[in-house]
């Protein structure tokens, strides 16, 4: 099982539909301070089910929306997909290709899809776990956090490996 | 509960002492419960002793060294876990020349089993990329991205790390 | 004791308007009172906008901006400070090569008010220094120190970076 | 007022008398990961006065000695020398150049001098703070630490304004 592509439209800063394609190896991503990066890596975050707007390194959700630049006005709406390749059959669901949608409205309200048909959180976060995909802090390491992984206390380790098992 | 914990752990400690010796070659890591005879409420110790030196407080360690200690649990994790894909941004920040082309050989290492994406400003990690994305903003504040496979380019050969690999 | 601090207030927030606008040209930084009818009490915010982007809260800035705009910051408490000498730990890992240019631009700036220790991995920075300290660590564990005036190398002319200065 | 050299013996990574040579304008340290950078960084916080082993990265203000390798035995103390510029005066003592040492012994005993004569930490700390150098923390941003620079809460920050003004 491996990512196929993401397709961020109205996140953060990516206001047009943008598809990032992967292949099954390395992934390198590259450019200039402040051109979107980390917001990719976010968005892949935030289409796991990510609840925490910390994650989106804000204290409001509603934050990851695209909100405007002198040419082009704010949106409404935030929307990612994630299409997975599932030729392994690693995750429990008859397809060989599985798209997991997230949309944000500026009201707050919020949507999943999987393949198109809404969803809940719940189900899809479900059949992520049984591929190995645990909540999104257990696939990503964000900017500036990899030091953080060895200042845990023995008692957190242990904890943090009592999860993962 | 014990022996699911005690399994799971015992193949983390031994895949971070592989990924260690990987990234420190003639050092050694080591993963510790901090109270052996209480698997069940033990924490958990690293030790990181880099190749000429002494075994000291993890505090102690430079930058660099701190980020490939804290990549070789990272890594052991995931092996452990089998998680399909993984993403890192700019993991790669503090390391100097030697570290950055040790810490691509544990990337090619795991190349097979995990996909990768890689958020990096480094050079070499660019040229270790089986596909390339590079992000740029537009004078309207909204990103774009443009991919590129290295099997598409022209200068291949003129890269030594990817003659090597 | 409230002029000495808004004295001191206003020096520092006039001096980060300079300097964020050294180093993010076309951009604007201020620093704001959070509450500006009490002075004695008041929060200081800081307010930083990219060149070409609407003003965001300061967590939604890239690590590249979040770096020049916490340089930004130092730079205007030194020069309120008249501090005599400065120590700046790889402040430059996150700073992409344009935003290089400008921090060392800003470095440059302050070179005849206050002595700089930059420690870097960078090669611009290397290349901009009146004086070079190579530290090395011997098989027997044990750090040495060459140190390097540019003006003794052979290779000024070849160094763009070098020649404006 | 700058800083001409430090000399470091027997702090951590420094087993011989190393001496490092400074000039008046921008000195850039460079080496590769884990030679002692950002150990002279850190003998610099320590012999101005610094009180926190947790700004020498431990809990222990002895680990700052010379803990041995496998060539050369641990030392029993640390020294450290800073030589200071003082042609412009702006030290209130009447010397052009101003010498400040720190020692501590395994034992815990420690000892400062200014230019060769014993000396009590808080004579050195009033004749530094005449000179804008206040406690050490004040003159250097620490590996990694740039970042928090920006992350104070509006109060927090106006009373990091308040000290220094
Ligand atoms: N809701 C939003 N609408 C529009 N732009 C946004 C929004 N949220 C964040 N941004 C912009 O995204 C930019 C940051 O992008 P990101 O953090 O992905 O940069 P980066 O490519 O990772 O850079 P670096 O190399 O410095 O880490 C900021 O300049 C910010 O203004
Ligand atoms: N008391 C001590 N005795 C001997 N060696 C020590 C002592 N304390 C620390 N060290 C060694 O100093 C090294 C770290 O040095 P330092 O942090 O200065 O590296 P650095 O040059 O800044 O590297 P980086 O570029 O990775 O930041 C460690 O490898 C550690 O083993
Ligand atoms: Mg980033
Ligand atoms: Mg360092």
């Amino acid at each position: 099982m491996f990512l196929k592509s993401v397709t961020l439209k109205g996140f953060k800063s990516f206001a047009e539909t943008t598809a990032v394609d992967f292949v099954p190896g390395l992934n390198v991503v590259v450019g200039p301070n402040g051109t979107g990066k980390s917001n990719i890596v976010e968005s892949i975050a935030w289409v796991l089910g990510s609840q925490s707007p910390t994650s989106m390194r804000s204290n409001q959700m509603a934050d990851v929306i695209f909100s405007g630049s002198h040419s082009k006005p704010a949106l409404g709406r935030a929307e990612v997909v994630l299409t997975l390749c599932n030729e392994d059959g690693r995750l429990p669901i008859d397809f060989p290709e599985v798209a997991i949608s997230r949309s944000l409205f500026r009201s707050g309200e919020s949507a999943y899809a999987l393949n198109g048909a809404p969803s809940r959180l719940g189900d899809i976060a479900e059949i992520l776990a049984a591929a190995g995909v645990g909540r999104h802090r257990h696939v990503i390491v964000s900017q500036g956090r990899i030091d953080a992984m060895l200042s845990a206390k023995p008692a957190e380790r242990r904890s943090i490996l009592e999860e993962a098992a | 509960i014990v022996e699911v914990f005690s399994d799971f752990y015992r193949q983390v400690a031994d895949s971070f002492e592989q990924c260690f010796a990987t990234l420190f070659p003639g050092g050694q890591g080591r993963m510790r419960l901090t109270e052996p005879d209480d698997p069940l409420g033990s924490g958990v110790e690293i030790e990181a002793r880099p190749a000429g030196k002494h075994l000291r407080k993890l505090g102690l360690l430079s930058g660099g060294e701190r980020s490939l200690t804290a990549l070789a649990l990272v890594f052991a994790m995931l092996r452990s876990q089998s998680t399909p894909f993984f993403v890192l941004d700019e993991v790669d920040a503090a390391l100097d020349d030697v570290n950055l082309i040790r810490f691509l050989r544990l990337t090619e290492e795991f190349r097979s089993e995990i996909q990768l994406l890689l958020i990096s400003h480094q050079k070499r990690t660019m040229e270790a990329a089986d596909c390339l994305l590079g992000v740029s903003m537009s004078s309207s504040g909204n990103s774009r991205v443009i991919s590129e496979r290295p099997g598409e380019r022209v200068d291949v050969a003129s890269n030594p790390s990817r003659a090597a690999g």
